[in-house]
């Protein structure tokens, strides 16, 4: 499973976008505050992150592109597997409330997650590393550590 | 379970050791803080060259950021995810050992997708595909360049 | 006591602006948490230019960096310390604001004395003196080169 | 006051250095793990800090250099003020024990403390800044941020 793009619509500064990767090594660049880690944000999104630290906004409101009069926001990742593409998307409107697609069908989070997990994915998982936090695993206390490793068990 | 849990720890230990190793010639290793002992915490020890061995939080910044991607890293050889995303992981790196990260992680991308952001030249140059972001009144842009 | 508390918060968040200012074009103030309550918590918000003011939460990391900064320097301003000391703080920063950040500190070291700690070429070009260190067989050495 | 010259003897990985520097804007650098920081946490050290954060040793026989049979570390501060030159050394042995001295003179820490602080130096102050903790007051609760206005106030 590879990520083929990732398009957003209206999410943070990024009123429309669509961004193709390579299988390989991708390296996203730019000046402070251009938008690298709201891409970063966006893939968690769409992977159904929960919970404001990932995205730093204080409410799913705060994720729509505030410049303009957008109500919603959406991002879809395809990916590449072995049988084909896979098309996510997550979109979420002023009142907080998200709506999942697969392959344009209409999912529950639970649904989508059990799918990514199938194929070893999960949002938040320790192969999304934020900004800031690569010595995390530095600074966790060992028992949170080791429980790292009960997780690949 | 015992004997599973033991088992995954002794490879990821022996991965962490060769990966940190590439990075820096060094040898790193994991134990239990207690012998034997399944519940206890998991404690990290590395040695660089010609230092002793230290507890990780006395390391320096940089060998802080390197100790963590070796032991990522060697998580992901244990047990693979489909891709990878580092958020300026290269932040606390000098030139010569962002350089050799960034090998490292192009090396490991031909089994493993690697999406990283970066701000340093040293991570770019070994990159396969750089998508380049700007803001111009709040909206941002991207442009997209392929390397190999 | 409350007279002194928000005279000083005026007066610091003035600075802040200034400073604020000096790095990004944009600008930034402080305020309490509840309007005229000096026990509630202090808020610090900024606008940086083309976009709307956000929680400093939702900054990226070197809008973080910036606005801490010139936080710091507010303070100074206020109340000297006799010297500042900062390891890696420019760890976050583009190279534009890197030399933006840098010739701040070489204007406000006419004043005050500035120790820091970096990586970043657009730092070091900056540095009236500039201290090499280098380790071997786990042994530390300084080298010294006055630049003005 | 400025910092004229910092002198460290057996502390961390400086077996001997004496370092000068300029009133005005100073820059150390060299590779990851070439001791920077142990610079900054030398000055830190002297100025009387305790806490094994701030030094990132989990006890203080650990700051002695480790390479060798170095018994003490011993760091010296050569401040210049507008009275002249004032010395400030702390030395500590195996058994964790510190010693002060003021120009030669020894000192609790508690003097060595109110002297400096009559200087509008502190050890901890927000004025040292340690790696990774620029953006601190960003992370900080409110409340915690408007103790830094009430110290200064
Ligand atoms: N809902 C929104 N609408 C418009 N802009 C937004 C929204 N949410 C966040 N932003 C803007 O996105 C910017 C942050 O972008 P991001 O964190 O991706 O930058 P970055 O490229 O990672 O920078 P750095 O190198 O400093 O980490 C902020 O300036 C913020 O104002
Ligand atoms: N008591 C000691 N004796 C000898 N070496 C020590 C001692 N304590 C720490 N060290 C060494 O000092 C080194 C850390 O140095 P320091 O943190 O100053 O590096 P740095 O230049 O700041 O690097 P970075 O750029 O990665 O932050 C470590 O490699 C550690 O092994
Ligand atoms: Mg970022
Ligand atoms: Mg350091």
């Amino acid at each position: 499973l590879t990520i083929k793009s990732v398009e957003l619509i209206n999410f943070k500064s990024f009123k429309l976008a669509n961004i193709s990767f390579s299988a390989g090594f991708n390296a996203i660049t730019g000046p402070n505050g251009s938008g690298k880690s709201n891409i970063v944000e966006a893939i968690n999104f769409a992977l159904g992150i929960r919970g404001s630290r990932a995205l730093r906004a204080e409410n799913v409101p705060q994720l729509i592109f505030n410049k303009g009069k957008a109500r919603k926001a959406r991002v879809t990742i395809v990916f590449e597997e072995s049988r084909g593409e896979v098309r996510i998307s997550r979109e979420i409107n002023r009142r907080g409330r998200s709506r999942y697609l697969l392959n344009g069908i209409r999912k529950t989070r639970t649904q989508i997650v059990d799918f990514l997990l199938k194929h070893n994915v999960q949002p938040g998982g320790h192969n999304i590393i934020l900004q800031g936090d690569i010595t995390k695993i530095i600074k966790m206390k060992p028992v949170e550590r080791r429980a790292v490793i009960d997780e690949i068990s | 379970k015992r004997e599973v849990f033991f088992k995954t720890l002794l490879e990821v230990s022996k991965e962490f050791n060769a990966v940190f190793k590439e990075l820096t010639n060094g040898r790193g290793w994991l134990r239990m803080e207690e012998k034997g002992n399944m519940d206890s915490g998991l404690i990290i020890e590395v040695e660089i060259p010609e230092k002793k061995v230290v507890n990780i939080d006395s390391l320096s910044g940089g060998e802080k950021t390197l100790t963590a991607l070796a032991f990522i890293l060697a998580l992901q050889r244990h047990k693979p995810s489909p891709f990878y995303i580092f958020d300026e992981a290269d932040e606390a790196l000098d030139p010569v050992n962002c350089r050799k990260f960034s090998k490292l992680i192009r090396r490991e991308a031909s089994k493993t997708q690697f999406i990283l952001t970066s701000l340093r030249k040293e991570t770019l140059v070994e990159a396969q595909k750089i998508i380049g972001v700007t803001v111009n009144e709040g909206l941002s842009k991207v442009v997209e360049v392929e390397i190999k």
